[in-house]
């Protein structure tokens, strides 16, 4: 763990009442390696570091903890106001409130926006799911057997009509039918592909969602901040939502996509079956990427 | 940045920094930054240019398989079973793996062998239809074994096909019980042909970062991985992690997906991936 390997950096140098700048720069050495080893980015890694550096260096040793306790106390406070205080869903306003799903392909969007419609029908919400996925094969079908196990409506118009219309369409339903809740599910894409942006530009124009939530694997290496920032730059982002965390992935890509959209982490996707969700716990996740 | 063309000491962070940024690892990163160094010292480099040349050259070394693949032995029928973690690419890959060896005149079958995740059975299905290859399922729920044993005999029997892929439904390597039912797909695999599966694939995200590295271990040991497919090198990521891959495990690259239509699919050029890395 983090704490053995900087244990380990502080046998070395000599036992101080105040921790020094050569005790912080051989500790920033094994925190710059965990981070990336977490798949931190290499250049939010660097902020990080020098911002922990300037805390850290001249700092008093508490009287319970050794130096290397001392530097990962300060690291893991760090981390945990970077990565920020949890949020719920916005769901002020008048209803129906539209939650749209956007990411890579394979994150984890259709899944997550059935375990978002079981999670608000169990709290009183009466949510309708959007199959607004018309490229991937058997997308609408995959929703429909989600939203038949949770007793959510699917509203879907198969593959031949544009994303945009089924959306606007679905809004109107919602409307029409008093569903509190528009969950829309969109395709993988990549944040290069300009025509796949633009759709996603077109569908938050016509249903002016309440929620944008980039969803993000866990696994996800450095790209992550260029993923963000393409997503954030078309559609502006209003939450995170990182996925697949019941595996052994770091996650430190949540730091990365936090730093550079400064938007909330909400959700975690924590398993395959649709009660697996919970809400964002920054002390946690700071636990796991620090290892 | 700062292009010199003569070498100084900010070529080695350089090169550091873009191997870390490409998902290749630190240490990974680190070792080929050393090899570099010591081969532009020993031959004398003086050109930043040369110096990128040989870190690829050492790349590539890397990446260049020991050996070829076992799908292309003449066999009666090879069978090939396709793993990965969850979301990665299986099914798609395998629509286009089944295009691909249908264009080069195998007679191809998919055993749909994902029981479990909404549509999977659907989704393969399609695929089928676009390579234009038959399908074995059974009903969502059924056991992945029992749909294994039926796709071999089909193959063998009603369908004379001589490659049989199977997909798989994702799982993350860390749920022991779903690593445990790999193992018995491929025991029964097994039984019905004489060392089969000849090839197994893990389906590799580009995006991963170094769970990668996790994914490759625990998938090696349970499933006896021989080969990686690496998936959405379309996107911006480089896929770093395979070279961690290869130089602790010796799995190489056999395959890359670029998009989501069936021609986005070729063999791994080791050349072509080095460049986009470090190029
Ligand atoms: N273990 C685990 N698997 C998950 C989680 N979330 C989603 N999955 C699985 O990840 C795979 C991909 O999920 P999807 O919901 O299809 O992903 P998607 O983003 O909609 O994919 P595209 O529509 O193709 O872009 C499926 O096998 C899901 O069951 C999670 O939190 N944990
Ligand atoms: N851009 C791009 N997308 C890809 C590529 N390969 C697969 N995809 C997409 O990734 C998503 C997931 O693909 P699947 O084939 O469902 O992945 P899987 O591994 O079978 O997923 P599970 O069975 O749920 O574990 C789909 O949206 C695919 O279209 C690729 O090479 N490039
Ligand atoms: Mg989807
Ligand atoms: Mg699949």
């Amino acid at each position: 763990s983090l704490t053995d390997k900087l244990q380990g950096v502080f046998d070395k140098l000599a036992r101080q009442g105040k921790l020094t700048e050569a005790d912080v720069n051989a500790a920033m050495r094994e925190v710059r390696l965990a981070l990336l080893e977490a798949d931190v980015n290499y250049k939010v890694v660097k902020d990080f570091v020098a911002r922990v550096r300037e805390r850290a260096v001249g700092r008093e040793v508490m009287e319970s903890l050794t130096p290397a306790q001392q530097v990962v106390k300060i690291v893991n406070e760090e981390l945990i106001e970077l990565l920020g205080k949890p949020a719920p869903l916005n769901l002020s306003g008048q209803t129906p409130h539209v939650l749209m799903l956007v990411g890579l392909q394979g994150s984890g969007k259709t899944t997550m926006a059935a375990k978002l419609a079981l999670r608000l029908r169990k709290s009183g919400q009466r949510p309708i799911l959007v199959a607004a996925d018309i490229y991937r094969p058997a997308a609408i079908q995959q929703l429909e057997i989600l939203g038949k196990q949770i007793d959510v409506p699917v509203h879907s118009e198969g593959t031949s009509v544009p994303a945009a219309t089924i959306a606007k369409n679905a809004v109107r339903l919602a409307r029409e039918k008093a569903y509190t809740t528009v969950i829309l599910d969109t395709a993988g894409r990549l944040q290069i592909d300009d025509q796949m942006m633009q759709e996603l530009e077109q569908v938050r124009m016509v249903t002016r969602p309440s929620e944008i939530l980039l969803i993000v694997d866990a696994m996800t290496g450095q790209e992550a901040v260029h993923v963000a920032e393409g997503f954030n730059q078309r559609v502006a982002l209003t939450g995170l939502i990182m996925t697949k965390i019941d595996g052994d992935a770091r996650g430190g890509a949540a730091l990365s996509v936090r730093q550079v959209t400064g938007v909330p982490i909400k959700f975690l996707g924590t398993g395959e079956k649709l009660p697996d969700i919970e809400p964002f716990q920054p002390d946690r996740l700071a636990g796991r990427i620090l290892g | 940045i700062f292009q010199a063309n003569e070498i100084t000491d900010e070529l080695w962070e350089e090169l550091e920094e873009t191997l870390i940024l490409g998902d290749v690892g630190v240490p990974v990163a680190q070792e080929l930054v050393e090899r570099t160094q010591k081969r532009v010292e020993r031959e004398n480099i003086k050109a930043t240019r040369d110096a990128y040349l040989i870190l690829q050259q050492e790349m590539v070394r890397i990446l260049t398989p020991a050996e070829p693949m076992r799908i292309d032995d003449p066999r009666l029928l090879t069978i090939v079973l396709v793993v990965g973690v969850n979301g990665s690419g299986k099914t798609t890959t395998i629509g286009k793996m089944a295009h691909w060896y249908k264009n080069r005149g195998r007679k191809v079958v998919l055993g749909a062998a994902d029981t479990f995740r909404a549509a999977a059975i659907d989704q393969l299905k399609i695929w089928g239809e676009r390579a234009g290859v038959d399908i074995i399922a059974h009903e969502p729920g059924a056991d992945p074994g029992a749909v294994v044993f039926d796709a071999v005999r089909a193959s063998q029997e009603s369908r004379q096909a001589d490659l049989l892929i199977v997909d798989t439904a994702g799982r993350l390597q860390t749920k022991y019980n779903l690593m445990q039912e790999l193992e018995k797909i491929k025991r029964v695999a097994a039984k019905q042909v004489h060392r089969a599966p000849h090839e197994v694939f893990l389906v590799l995200d580009a995006s991963t970062g170094q769970n990668a590295i996790s994914q490759a271990k625990s998938f090696k040991d349970s499933a006896g991985v021989t080969g990686i497919i690496l998936t959405k090198l379309d996107g911006t990521s480089k896929g770093g992690a395979v070279l961690s891959i290869n130089h602790e495990l010796g799995v190489p690259v056999r395959f890359v997906g670029t998009g989501e239509q069936i021609a986005d699919f070729a063999e791994f050029d080791p050349v072509a991936f080095v460049e986009g890395l470090v190029g």
